[in-house]
């Protein structure tokens, strides 16, 4: 038996909202430690990988540890019917092939039900090993989605790259070309305002836009987001869920050939 | 001009 009672409901909507255009239909892993899923898009050249805890639900019961194939479009559907205050339950059961999903209002005086089918996804799992990164960029959340939209306005190839002035990001196509350069800054007044860079090493790396966009999408789960990167790795862009767990989104490389 | 690498070439299938 599951069942999960998220008085934030709302964050469960900013999740599959910000992956469902990257992701069709994924795995939600359930187990003691809370909800997982991980999934490639069809390209296989992003990655998206969050974790709720499950000290962030006000009930959490897993009795065994269970997977709950969805499409997240129908998923998106059904969390649109919720009101932004809602508090959402996750129910299901160990051998069923739905879960059902209850909206209460604050005031509790409206709760509504819906039941969404399981699908049977065979989803291909990668070890994501942890790593020690060269560089790792935390800033403003609306900064980066500004970048990657003016930026994909120019060109469709991104090089990041990060140096202890800052991290600058270049981009050029048909039209020209466009860097964008944003500095450490930590003395804003407001946190959110801050951008802060760890520098092991400098570092810079060529990505595709697109993806790098499509995580934007991520923008109104976080204040910040977080860029780490290390040569010839993939880039982790993460965004907090608040103090429940996060989101994280992985892109490979282009390298020259 | 640089070529678009997949995620299997960095991380392993589990």
């Amino acid at each position: 038996m599951l069942e999960a009672r998220l008085v934030q409901g709302s964050m469960l909507r900013k999740v599959v909202d910000a992956v469902k255009d990257l992701v069709s239909d994924a795995n939600i892993d359930v187990s003691s430690s809370g909800f997982s899923l991980q999934a490639m898009d069809t390209s296989h050249v992003s990655l998206i990988a969050m974790h709720l805890r499950a000290d962030a639900f006000e009930h959490f019961r897993c009795d065994r540890p269970m997977s709950m194939g969805m499409s997240l479009a129908n998923l998106a559907k059904v969390l649109k019917c919720a009101g932004s205050d809602d508090i959402v339950t996750l129910k299901a059961n160990d051998d069923g092939d739905t879960v059902t999903f209850m909206f209460e209002s604050p005031k509790e005086d409206r709760v509504s039900d819906f039941e969404l089918k399981l699908m049977d996804i065979d989803s291909e799992h990668l070890g994501i090993p942890d790593t020690d990164y060269c560089a790792t960029v935390t800033m403003p959340a609306g900064e980066y989605a500004r970048i990657c939209k003016d930026l994909s306005s120019i060109g469709d190839t991104v090089v990041i790259s990060a140096t202890k002035d800052g991290v600058k990001f270049t981009t050029s196509g048909d039209v020209g070309t466009a860097n964008v350069t944003v500095r450490q800054n930590t003395t804003a007044d407001k946190k959110e305002d801050q951008t802060i860079i760890d520098l092991k090493e400098p570092v810079a790396l060529t990505f595709a836009l697109r993806y790098l966009t499509s995580f934007a999408k991520a923008t109104p789960l976080a204040t910040h987001v977080t860029l780490s990167m290390t040569r010839e790795l993939p880039v982790m862009v993460e965004y907090a869920i608040q103090d429940m767990g996060h989101l994280r989104f992985y892109l490979a490389p282009k390298i020259e050939d | 001009t640089p070529m678009q690498n997949h995620l299997e070439e960095f991380y392993s299938l589990c």
